[in-house]
């Protein structure tokens, strides 16, 4: 018969071994306003402050996560008996996308909803995690299979919505919002972004997208206006080359209080 | 039995009355680049030229085309035997898109791949698009259901692609591409947009995100480089106000020649 030791022997897998207190996930409706960036800067900001924090890229054929934070946009993943070990940042943020999985980051991933729905699921499962205070969920543009397997299948203590200052932005954000309402996910607050690009040589800021619609937007959401971050060059240069760590994104820490 | 006079007067449907020269997709992958917008001075161009145009809005949780053509983002679509008649803009460009179906333009459409994949089957054959020159879809990101439906369903002549300064979007449009040549859609060319800002005080102009990567992408994907747009504010708020129509789109002008 079984004896208690031959059951503490099992194989374990991941999810017996991970705890994980928050889960946030950042969210838009709306693709290129900045979600991968705020996903971002919000786990490198947590990070700073102490918390042990990872990153789950819920955009399986558009994912961002790596190329900001590793220098070449990929390396080579290993597993263990407990399952698949995620990437760690330089300052040791966990990660796990689907171009972590490739062998070339720019190859596509042809997957219709389903097969989309099976990805994420696996990667809060299977990926050994371990204890985390926060995983950060960079959701993918849109209301479809990614927003509806993470909202329904992790535990989400709340979401953050992104928006730019278009007024076609809020829009959809307001669909987004509606989704997270319908599904019983907590709004924490609305972050702006791009929200103005200040000429280096004259110092004036240039509302490029037009007026700021926030104020409304949070009003009209019945959400807080968390913070408004402005176009910064040196942020697209970072992210580009898996430097976002360097970035100081002092405009986070009132957020992340 | 049924005489030939019976067939003539059988409900004829949409398709039998549609008659499209040219379907060309709008597509890259990366959310927030400017298909939308890309799609709409394109059709726009093409109307000038004295083209029977129409556009077909395949973003379903994210659409923006009516916002960019119809002062109220929406209108009430009238529907006749033949099937669903499209909303027309003020120069006469047809349109269809999901938020022409609902109450409010930002009211959420919560689909799995499924549903998005019928609904934008029935914009090809239920909608009475009669006969056009060409037919412009706008493609959501990613390279999921609503790309391998269009891409499988339509009789696509091309496929245009938009890329953004940032290397990231960059490496978005290569899986994007990499999708299109997989299913056997020509790339007719890639289009960089918002590529500088022109500061209004200097003149001077600024890479707000950074060098362009246009020529090294279109090398790389062996497709022309058909034309680079700047961030334009008085763009924005032409598309966020329904008035795209009045924008003077010279960029258009060799593209579509
Ligand atoms: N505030 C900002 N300043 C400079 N570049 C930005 C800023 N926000 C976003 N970007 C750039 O714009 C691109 C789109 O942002 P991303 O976070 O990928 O958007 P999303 O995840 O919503 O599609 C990225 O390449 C990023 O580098
Ligand atoms: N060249 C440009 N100049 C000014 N605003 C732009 C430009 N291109 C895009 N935009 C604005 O940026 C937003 C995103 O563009 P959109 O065409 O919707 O992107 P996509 O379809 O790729 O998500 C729109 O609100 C649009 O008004």
């Amino acid at each position: 018969p079984k004896s208690t030791e031959d059951i503490a022997e099992r194989p374990q897998e991941a999810s017996d071994v991970n705890r994980i207190d928050h889960v946030v996930a950042v969210l838009s409706g709306k693709g290129g306003v900045g979600k991968s960036i705020v996903s971002s800067l919000l786990a490198v900001s947590l990070r700073r402050k102490g918390h042990r924090v990872g990153i789950l890229d819920a955009d399986i054929t558009g994912p961002s996560i790596p190329r900001m934070f590793l220098p070449k946009g990929t390396i080579q993943l290993d597993s263990d008996p407990l399952g698949i070990l995620p990437a760690t940042s330089r300052t040791g943020i966990k990660l796990m996308s689907i171009n972590l999985l490739l062998r070339n980051e720019s190859d596509a991933v042809i997957w219709r909803g389903p097969l989309i729905g099976r990805a994420i699921q696996q990667f809060w499962t299977d990926v050994v995690w371990g204890e985390l205070d926060y995983l950060v969920v960079d959701l993918p543009p849109g209301t479809s299979d990614a927003s509806l397997t993470v909202m329904q299948f992790l535990p989400l203590s709340g979401a953050l919505l992104v928006t730019a200052p278009q007024s076609l932005a809020g829009m959809v954000v307001h669909k987004a919002a509606q989704m997270a309402e319908m599904l019983q996910v907590p709004l924490l607050g609305l972050v702006e972004n791009m929200g103005y690009f200040v000429c280096p040589d004259t110092g004036k800021s240039y509302e490029v997208f037009g007026p700021s619609h926030a104020d409304e937007l949070a009003r009209a959401l019945r959400v807080p206006l968390l913070g408004r971050l402005p176009i910064r060059p040196e942020l697209t240069q970072l992210s580009d080359t898996g430097r976002i760590e360097d970035y100081p994104a002092e405009e986070f820490a009132p957020i992340v209080a």
